[in-house]
């Protein structure tokens, strides 16, 4: 199993 | 208690505007874990509250905290606290450390 070295981007939310 | 330390600060935004005008990124489980201000639009409820800036990380909304809280979650609970007639205002709790 690839190990994951760094956590994903976020998405962008307007509020 | 030392210079290092963590501060937070408590932004009261009056519901002033139709609009709340923030775009955050992050939640948890992405590399920014805990909501970013990412913009603040002119005309909107924050802008003319004058006291939160881009870059601040919220760590609460209404004395609710956001850890652990994934983006669409927390978004939500943003929306929610700027909808409801309970309150004409959002308290948000910030710190400028990410």
């Amino acid at each position: 199993r690839e190990k994951r070295l760094t956590l994903p981007p976020s998405e962008i939310t307007l509020l | 208690p030392g210079l290092l330390e963590p501060t937070s600060t408590l932004v009261r935004v009056a519901k002033s505007a139709s609009t709340l005008g923030i775009a955050i990124e992050g939640g948890a489980n992405t590399r920014q874990p805990l909501p970013r201000i990412v913009t603040i639009q002119r005309g909107g409820s924050a802008h003319n509250c004058g006291q939160l800036r881009v870059g601040q990380v919220i760590l609460e909304v209404n004395g609710v905290s956001l850890r652990g809280r994934e983006h669409r979650d927390a978004a939500r609970l943003i929306a929610e606290a700027f909808k409801t007639n309970e309150r004409d205002h959002v308290d948000f709790l910030v710190t400028e450390f990410n």
